[in-house]
């Protein structure tokens, strides 16, 4: 059964992730169609830096966060944006969208720049999100579980975040038996593509490596 | 955003709430 202070915990978490979203004129760039390369990469840019400061804004409203150490907090930030943004484009990606709009996303992605052998687990990824059919609501606790990871490089609080991360990770789990009855697996689903978006967190490293090295 | 430094500044300017300088 799920706590009065679990559901308050819940309505908070997803008031905020709903009210954090990338501004629409960002959005609407993405889906114009004619754009030279350059224009393509300056625009994920664009993206990439929203994305970050939503996530900021997000996990400012996160009950107990701004109770964490200051600099904690910034190590969190930062070990954990890209799998939030892989997490958010994911779900943006699975959402039903108008005829052509998928497409015009996976070709500005395509033509960025980046390997073919990351490009696949990445796309593979949102695919398994989509078939997940996650609600706003575990959404929301997926992305606040995966900031509120305590093994990030420069955490010097170690267990205050682990308490805060068990605290999520106790609700999203209450939330699954009720939400999923006919699914006994489902929470374990979603842990598991918190260890997917690890991998392609490393792969992205490397990315960055090569390019940088190139 | 991958850019260690950059999204560094990204974030430390989003806490302290200035997003438009």
């Amino acid at each position: 059964e799920i706590t009065k202070e679990q559901r308050a915990l819940i309505k908070a978490i997803l008031d905020a992730y709903n009210r954090h979203q990338i501004p629409q004129d960002v959005t609407k760039k993405l889906l114009q169609e004619q754009y030279s390369a350059e224009e393509n990469f300056l625009l994920l840019t664009e993206v990439a830096t929203s994305q970050v400061q939503v996530l900021v804004e997000f996990t400012k409203n996160i009950p107990g966060f701004l109770s964490l150490d200051r600099e904690d907090q910034i190590a969190l930030l930062k070990g954990s944006a890209v799998e939030a943004m892989f997490l958010r484009s994911a779900q943006v990606l699975s959402k039903k969208m108008p005829s052509g709009y998928t497409e015009v996303l996976e070709e500005r992605i395509r033509k960025s720049g980046m390997s073919e052998e990351f490009m696949t687990p990445m796309f593979n990824f949102y695919k398994s999100i989509g078939e997940l059919h996650m609600t706003q609501d575990e959404q929301a606790l997926l992305t606040t579980i995966t900031i509120l990871t305590p093994d990030r490089p420069y955490v010097k609080s170690h267990e205050a975040v682990e308490r805060l991360q068990e605290t999520m990770l106790d609700v999203l789990r209450k939330l699954c038996v009720l939400q999923h009855p006919q699914e006994p697996q489902y929470f374990a689903r979603l842990l598991g593509r918190l260890t997917e978006l690890r991998t392609l967190h490393h792969y992205h490293v490397e990315m960055l490596t090569s390019w940088k090295t190139n | 955003p991958g850019n260690s430094i950059g999204l560094e500044a990204i974030i430390r300017k989003a806490l302290m709430g200035k997003y438009d300088d």
